[in-house]
């Protein structure tokens, strides 16, 4: 699974998300991607997010839409994300991982997994990072 | 502190000989979507593009480098939403199309649904002269590889593709 959020210059806010699902899944098995406020959610009042892993435990807990609830009850990025995952773990023994943005451009990359990558651009950095806890920078050539 | 793009190539268990192409994937991914926010372009259009572009990089399962089924066959599912109107477009189960974000995309601008799923969505992507694409060209050796060592019967698909917590 891949995805992206974004905030643009005008403040408006958006998300996406593709994959091809689980390893081996039956024929016609739809998972978490597709299913608003599951796979992603954006709304320019509260943050957007793109979740990806195990589909079926996402689809049960709304991991994205619950996220932006966090936010809504004053959470930051982080913590809203890492409440979601957390929740998914020990609700549903899910693991995961979030990109998660909000209006003010505010932004986290969580994962409950052993891994995931993600890189995110703000202003003139490049971030990015794989294993838990990396976070590493780059310059970005402005144009 | 704006514009914005975070982006992310998938949670789960990435092999060490993979996890370099991975970073530098997403790092490419990010650097195409931001190009479009600092030149004033949507938050929509620069969230289609980074997946687009991951979607075309066969070391995410999405498009090409998709996951098999157990037929060994590959079905993709999207979605994009627009926070300002909360407009929302997703295909599920859809085949032979090299980009299935932007049919999503097509779906939130082009109809009133939301999500249109399996030969729906064939159908819709040929109404909007989106090309179709061989399946053969979505998979990859790796992707078959898994497949063949998941159709064990004592296989864990999930935990192989999850890995345990990190």
């Amino acid at each position: 699974t891949v995805g992206a959020v974004a905030v643009d210059s005008d403040g408006n806010i958006a998300c996406a998300t593709s994959t091809g699902g689980m390893l081996n899944k039956m024929e016609g098995r739809v998972g978490d991607t597709p299913c608003i406020g599951c796979g992603g959610y954006a709304d320019n009042k509260i943050g957007a997010v793109s979740t990806t892993g195990h589909g079926e435990a996402i689809m049960k807990v709304t991991l994205a839409r619950l996220i932006l609830f966090h936010m809504e009850q004053g959470q930051s990025v982080e913590a809203a994300s890492d409440l979601g995952l957390a929740y998914m773990k020990s609700r549903v023994d899910g693991l995961g991982g979030v990109v998660t943005v909000d209006p003010q451009g505010h932004w986290a990359a969580r994962f409950s997994s052993p891994q995931m990558s993600w890189g995110a651009a703000q202003k003139d950095t490049l971030h990015y990072g794989l294993y838990t806890g990396e976070h590493f920078t780059q310059r970005i050539d402005l144009p | 502190m704006l514009p914005v793009l975070v982006v992310h190539g998938g949670a789960g268990h990435i092999p060490k000989e993979r996890s370099e192409k991975s970073t530098a994937g997403v790092c490419s991914a990010v650097r195409a979507g931001y190009a479009i926010l600092q030149g004033g372009g949507s938050s929509m259009d620069a969230v289609v593009e980074a997946v687009s572009e991951l979607e075309n990089n066969p070391s995410f399962n999405a498009g090409c480098g998709s996951v098999l089924n157990v037929k060994g066959e590959v079905e993709m599912d999207a979605i994009v939403m627009d926070g300002k109107t909360l407009g929302s477009g997703a295909v599920s189960a859809v085949r032979c199309i090299a980009n299935p974000v932007q049919l999503a995309r097509l779906v939130m601008d082009k109809t009133s649904h939301a999500c249109l799923t399996a030969e729906g969505a064939t159908q819709f992507a040929s109404a909007m002269g989106v090309p179709t694409v061989p399946q053969e060209s979505l998979i990859t050796e790796y992707s078959r590889m898994r497949w063949k060592k998941n159709l064990a019967p004592d296989a864990n698909p999930v935990e192989c593709q999850m890995g345990k917590m990190g």
